[in-house]
């Protein structure tokens, strides 16, 4: 009460992000989806749809609050439409 | 509540059910229960009925997997992914598969079985995830003891769009989930624990830290799966680090995590008389070690270091705390005894033996 964030390998923690999110938010899978330069990064996109799904800040960042949720246990079925 | 893209739906409302294998780690007449009980979770506040049918093709089939079954979305072992289903329909439409390798329970270890079951077969009947936290169909897993289990009023308004009420001539309800913010918002139980405050609700409870804006909103269960929901009083004892938990006539004690063992115990055992079937409230002031029990529209007094209840009690709560004759909650904090009942709320300042200020009862959460 509360509980210390643990400190998270920045590369773990985005192969977490990414595969939640290709899992239940339709991120296709794309070699660097995080390092697109033209238009809003899709990955930040589906970001904001998880966080705002869940009443999460919406910040399109995987910040400790978002991350903790993707690390839930869950249900295989998408949030979204496939 | 969400449909699924599509509005698909079952054409007829005599669905069949098969179950293809079992878990080696339940016995099987517990999984043959928790999904007869997953069931009858929809059945009960629809007009489907579900017949179990064996070597034959079923609407709902029923199987455990294991990583990679051959639906294009393979398991990933223990934790993560639990169960899918999918939407009603021909041939894979409405089958449920389940993670074999997650550890499932009838109880409130490892998965409950039940539970997800009954998730999934809300995907199965045409139920998409709901953003509502205490929906069944909400997507990530929590606990809720079997026995206790009530559908969500959120899952019963989504099927029942779907399929119609049920026969039964009177309709089931369920639990709203509670939101800080309500107006109509009223509290089972409040206590403080270690600087936050914790309102409890049915089976939640609001977390709100005083350095945080937000309300945070937590099952019980999510803490300690060993309570029940329901809690009818609960009180910081600061000195002792702990919290007492008080539901019909029986009481947990707390610290931190853990529930210490031995508990339940009956309240008589703190000099109850048998009369006395609940605790409506209670605080403990930390300044003299006493701790205030409401019960009815009388309190008693109980001295924590001689582990007695004080003689002269019960009183009338009338007659010591003014107008405040019946009292859902209560807490201590910085000096104040803080009063619920209904939706007001009573600042009672224990010095001068009044009321300083009437309030809502949300009046914590920065509505």
């Amino acid at each position: 009460f509360p509980v210390a964030p643990e400190v998270e390998d920045e590369g773990k923690t985005l192969q977490l992000v990414e595969s939640y999110l290709q899992n239940f938010y339709n991120l296709q899978k794309d070699r660097h989806p995080h390092l697109r330069s033209h238009g809003e990064n899709p990955l930040n996109t589906k970001l904001k749809e998880m966080q705002l799904f869940f009443g999460l800040e919406v910040t399109g960042k995987p910040d400790l609050d978002t991350l903790e949720v993707m690390k839930k246990p869950r249900c295989g079925v998408p949030d979204v439409d496939q | 509540y969400v449909f699924t893209p599509g509005n698909p739906k079952w054409k007829r409302n005599n669905l069949t059910y098969r179950i293809l294998n079992y878990t080696p780690k339940m016995r099987r007449a517990d999984v043959d229960e928790a999904i007869r009980k997953a069931l009858s979770v929809w059945s009960n506040v629809t007009p489907l009925t579900f017949q179990k049918v064996e070597d034959k093709e079923a609407d709902i089939m029923i199987s455990f997997a294991y990583r990679d079954h051959r639906d294009n979305s393979p398991f990933d072992g223990p934790n993560g992914q639990l169960a899918h289903a999918f939407q009603p329909g021909e041939g894979i439409g409405g089958d449920v598969h389940m993670d074999e390798e997650e550890a499932w329970t009838k109880d409130g270890r490892g998965y409950n079985l039940f539970i997800v079951l009954a998730h999934e077969l809300g995907h199965s009947l045409g139920l998409s995830h709901s953003n509502d936290p205490g929906a069944l169909m909400y997507p990530t897993y929590s606990y809720t003891d079997p026995n206790e289990f009530l559908l969500p009023q959120d899952d019963i308004d989504g099927i029942q769009a779907i399929y119609g009420q049920s026969n039964t001539a009177v309709q089931p309800t369920g639990p709203v989930t509670p939101e800080a913010c309500d107006p109509n918002l009223t509290f089972d139980a409040i206590t403080t624990l270690r600087g936050e405050l914790f309102f409890f609700k049915g089976r939640y409870m609001l977390r709100k830290h005083p350095a945080r804006t937000e309300t945070e909103l937590n099952f019980i269960s999510l803490f300690w799966p060993k309570l029940p929901s329901g809690i009818q009083a609960a009180y910081e004892n600061v000195e002792r680090d702990e919290i007492l938990i008080f539901k019909e006539d029986k009481y947990w004690v707390i610290e931190g995590y853990d529930v210490l063992p031995g508990y339940p115990k009956p309240i008589y055992g703190l000099g109850f008389p048998k009369t006395v079937k609940r605790v409506n409230a209670a605080y403990n002031d930390e300044a003299t070690g006493k701790t205030y029990f409401f019960v009815a529209d009388r309190y008693w007094r109980y001295d924590e270091k001689k582990k007695s209840m004080d003689h002269g009690y019960p009183r009338k709560i009338v007659s010591d705390f003014g107008k405040i004759g019946r009292v859902d909650a209560a807490f201590q904090k910085d000096g104040y005894v803080y009063f619920f009942h209904g939706t007001t709320q009573f600042q009672f300042d224990p010095r001068a033996k009044r009321i300083v200020r009437q309030m809502k009862s949300t009046s914590w959460f920065n509505c």
